[in-house]
């Protein structure tokens, strides 16, 4: 699971 | 980054253009519903506050600027300069039935209890029913303009492109967003009914009525 904050995507 | 991706954001951004060239060359918002443009002005100003402090690359950024502005401008189209033809009566969908359960699930699943993270779920889940309101505006008034059902239908198909990119991501470098993934599916799904009647009815030249 992608950490806190780190969301690459729109 | 893959191809998915990006057809999946062009997609998206195609449904946003086409959605402003509707408006902009027939004058009008009939058919549009206000509420499913609110609230993805609202998905894009709760997701993408990162803008101002954490940079991903050049095109997530000039593609974060242009959603917003698309949005903002859409909803000034629609409450604004024509609000004359903005047709109330048949956008009732009530806005608190979706926004009570989406803030109340996004307290209750999210990967941090911290104000950017609690933002960005509450964003996930608003924007997989964001177009509930479009569509049940559809379904009262019982069809909708070509123009609106190729609109829908690259709104619709970006996130299905986003499901192949999570699959492609998945394989290739293990990434997994469940909160994303979720939500994307049922966001798809809303639109499978759609998908359906714009196949048969509209792709074969014949306007979208309901039955």
């Amino acid at each position: 699971e992608p950490g806190a904050g780190k969301h690459d995507e729109l | 980054m893959n191809v998915f991706r990006i057809l999946g954001d062009l997609s998206h951004l195609l449904a946003i253009l086409i959605l402003l060239a509707k408006m902009w060359r027939s004058k009008s918002c009939a058919g549009i519903s206000g509420k499913s443009q609110v609230l993805f002005a609202l998905v894009f100003s709760t997701r993408y506050l990162d803008l101002f402090f954490v940079f991903i690359s050049l095109y997530n950024l000039v593609m974060k600027v242009i959603y917003l502005l698309c949005s903002y401008i859409t909803i000034y189209m629609i409450y604004g300069k024509l609000r004359k033809t903005y047709d109330r009566e048949n956008d009732t969908f009530r806005l608190e039935f979706l926004l009570i359960p989406v803030i109340g699930l996004s307290f209750l699943e999210n990967y941090d209890f911290i104000p950017t993270e609690l933002l960005w779920t509450f964003s996930i889940y608003l924007e997989a029913v964001a177009i509930l309101p479009q569509l049940f505006m559809i379904s009262n008034t019982g069809e909708a303009e070509t123009i609106t059902t190729h609109y829908l239908f690259f709104l619709g198909l970006y996130r299905a492109l986003y499901l192949a990119n999570w699959i492609w991501r998945y394989h290739t470098e293990k990434f997994y967003d469940q909160i994303a993934i979720i939500s994307g599916v049922v966001q798809t799904i809303f639109y499978c009914d759609f998908f359906y009647l714009y196949i048969t009815k509209v792709l074969k030249g014949k306007k979208l009525s309901l039955p």
